[in-house]
């Protein structure tokens, strides 16, 4: 052991462990999870040469098998529970991304949410045994968080009942889901659909994209993967384009909006149900914002107690460069930051869980709460966590700059979240459009609940005084 | 009209309260942008897209308070006295770190003087110093395996310079003593000279 940490962690107020059991909501919690990830840690089948040294194909490669891995192992382990399947495959994934990622992420998700039980039964069954291996196409290559702006058709054929999809444009070829390049078989595709001659908005559809015998792409479907990235290099994030592909009319998503035999559309409760899916990742991604921070503070500050550097009186020894207020500034607002987002990302999630459970008691009215506050937080988290990675790069002086400080994998990963599931300005733009909303309502002398309640007080406090 | 509400520093509570007054405030200069482009009789679209850097803003605002107020809220929940006596250092550090930062929001508003901003650097310097002892126990409370981590830097013994000059070692250049480049390209550059 370095003797400085030692003196740190000797010199502490407070013992860590009571905080981490804190962290994670109990003794039992820490417990449980440390057992979970030494379940990786200890297994040989997890060691890989370092990422750094592979070529991106050799990267891929190997987070496939660390895909398959993760699954079987978790299968026979008998581990179900979401939170503990979590802690599993964070450690396993060791920071990086994988190519299952976003079938266990948002396709399963998806089916659950979105289809009737008789779509369940029948989709749910293969996708959990990753006979179906799926993802979740929405943004286009001309089109992003705007979904109004997005091309792909979906067109009903009541002489056949199937809905036919078409790329009509290059702009409307699917583009940047991840697993979609190589590994998924089918995708959930977000189209317009047309039905009756009329366009309804978007909805998802299950289209079959590769052979499940060959795993060769099905007639009129283009799919590959898009080329090396600024990070997520294990990741084939691919592109899609139809051509006139033919799906029954059963693989539209219809727990909520319906076509029916002869075409008629039947509209769901609320427009925002197609998006729940994205909602549930943006939420999550607070928790992930907290992550990135946390870890990034953890090597900074580590390496600041390590580190000397300089005088700081003249003739003493070269000191800590923790002991330098410059240094505190650069590292200890970005501590308190990921203490603070962890707890923000605790409530995101029991929030989510919460509305969304309201949601299948069939009570929508918290839906543009949860819509706007997702959103916000979404953006407001990862542009402080993106810019604090950094700053606890630039903080660990030139080493920082090298791939062996962690530093750099953590923020090209990281990074991305600033503007998949959507761009941070839209997202804070979609929350705006809520909090305008709120404020004329309150005008209007409508009470408000929820995190926008303050607007109540703040119409008093605005309003002119008499004198 | 509105009556200036000036933060104390030193409280917690005082400055959620000073976050909330200034995503009111936020939010109300954002409607009232909207308000004033539409009378300039903008399309709602226009005005939406002449409006929007009041409108992120007063989103961030609103972002920043929620933040600021679970963050607060948290520090109930906590029943050992160390642990809670250092989460509210870090929570008012966040407070007071935002705070200056947006400094010209909270003037705006009347809810900060211009002294306080002096005194507010003072208090974070203050804050600070009282991290400092613990600061390597408060990320080893985030409890990441150097497995995790991935990180010659960060590694939990600190034993940082070895496994850097180990890691090194790894490298795909370093398989052979000399590279074949040197053959291909420089040798014979060199044996024209």
């Amino acid at each position: 052991m370095n003797p400085d940490l030692r003196r740190e962690r000797e010199n502490a107020t407070f013992e860590s462990e009571i905080l981490t059991n804190f962290l994670d909501g109990g003794v039992e919690k820490t417990r449980r999870r440390r057992e979970i990830e030494s379940l990786v840690i200890n297994d040989p089948d997890f060691q890989h040469e370092d990422l750094n040294f592979l070529s991106r194909s050799e990267r891929y490669d190997a987070a496939v098998k660390k895909s398959v891995l993760m699954f079987s192992k978790l299968r026979d382990y008998g581990i179900s529970d979401p939170e503990e399947i979590y802690s599993y495959k964070r450690v396993a994934r060791q920071g990086t991304t994988e190519p299952f990622g976003l079938h266990f992420v948002m396709f399963i998700p998806m089916l659950s949410s979105q289809c009737t039980p008789e779509q369940r039964d029948k989709w749910l069954p293969p996708s959990s045994s990753c006979e179906v291996l799926g993802t979740y196409a929405q943004t286009e290559l001309g089109h992003g968080t705007h979904i109004r702006g997005l091309e792909t058709t979906a067109t009903y054929d009541p002489s056949t009942q199937e809905f036919v999809l078409n790329s009509p444009t290059v702009t409307s070829i699917k583009w940047w889901p991840g697993g979609l390049g190589k590994t998924s078989n089918h995708a959930i595709v977000l189209a317009q659909l047309y039905t009756q001659g009329k366009c309804h908005g978007l909805h998802a559809f299950i289209v079959p994209i590769r052979c499940m015998k060959t795993h060769q792409p099905l007639p009129g479907v283009v799919v590959g993967d898009i080329g090396p990235k600024f990070g997520f290099h294990e990741v084939d994030n691919g592109f899609l384009k139809l051509d006139n592909i033919r799906i029954p009319r059963e693989n539209m998503l219809m727990k909520y909006a319906k076509v029916q035999p002869d075409g008629m559309y039947v509209k769901p409760p609320s427009d925002k149900l197609t998006y729940g899916t994205m909602v549930f990742i943006r939420a999550m991604i607070v928790g992930e914002s907290a992550m990135a921070l946390s870890k990034s503070c953890t090597i900074a500050i580590r390496y600041s107690a390590v580190r000397h550097q300089s005088e700081l009186r003249a003739g003493e020894p070269e000191p800590q460069i923790l002991d330098y207020q410059a240094q505190q500034y650069k590292l200890f607002p970005l501590l308190a930051t990921a203490y603070a987002f962890t707890f923000v990302g605790q409530y995101m999630k029991n929030t989510y869980n919460r509305i969304t459970g309201d949601i299948n008691q069939g009570d929508f009215s918290q839906l543009p709460e949860l819509h706007a506050l997702a959103a916000g937080l979404k953006a407001f988290t990862t542009w402080s966590v993106n810019a604090g990675i950094e700053v606890c790069r630039m903080a660990c002086g030139g080493h920082g700059y090298s791939q062996s400080s962690g530093l750099p994998d953590i923020y090209v990963t990281f990074t991305a979240t600033c503007t998949y599931e959507g761009e941070n300005t839209v997202m804070m733009l979609q929350t705006a459009r809520y909090l305008v909303k709120s404020y004329r309502q309150v005008r209007d002398g409508k009470q408000l609940s929820g995190t926008v309640s303050y607007l109540n007080e703040s119409h008093q406090r605005f309003q002119p005084q008499p004198t | 009209g509105s009556r200036p509400t000036v933060i104390n520093i030193n409280d917690l509570q005082s400055l959620v309260e000073a976050y909330k007054l200034r995503a009111a405030n936020l939010v109300e200069t954002a409607a009232k942008s909207l308000q004033t482009e539409l009378q300039r009789s903008k399309s709602q679209e226009d005005a939406w897209n002449n409006s929007s850097l009041e409108l992120v803003r007063a989103s961030d605002a609103h972002c920043h308070y929620v933040v600021v107020k679970l963050f607060a809220a948290k520090l109930s929940e906590i029943s050992n006295t160390a642990v809670y006596s250092v989460l509210s250092t870090l929570a008012l550090l966040y407070a007071l770190h935002g705070v200056a930062s947006n400094s010209g929001d909270f003037l705006q508003a009347g809810l900060l003087t211009v002294p306080q901003l002096s005194q507010i650097t003072q208090r974070i310097k203050a804050l600070m110093a009282e991290i400092r002892p613990n600061a390597v126990a408060l990320v080893d409370a985030f409890d990441y395996r150097d497995e995790m981590l991935n990180s010659a830097l960060g590694r939990y013994d600190g034993n940082v310079y070895e496994s850097m000059f180990e890691w090194a070692k790894r490298s795909p250049l370093n398989r052979t003593e000399v590279h074949e480049s040197y053959y291909k390209y420089m040798k014979p550059l060199q044996s024209k000279l």
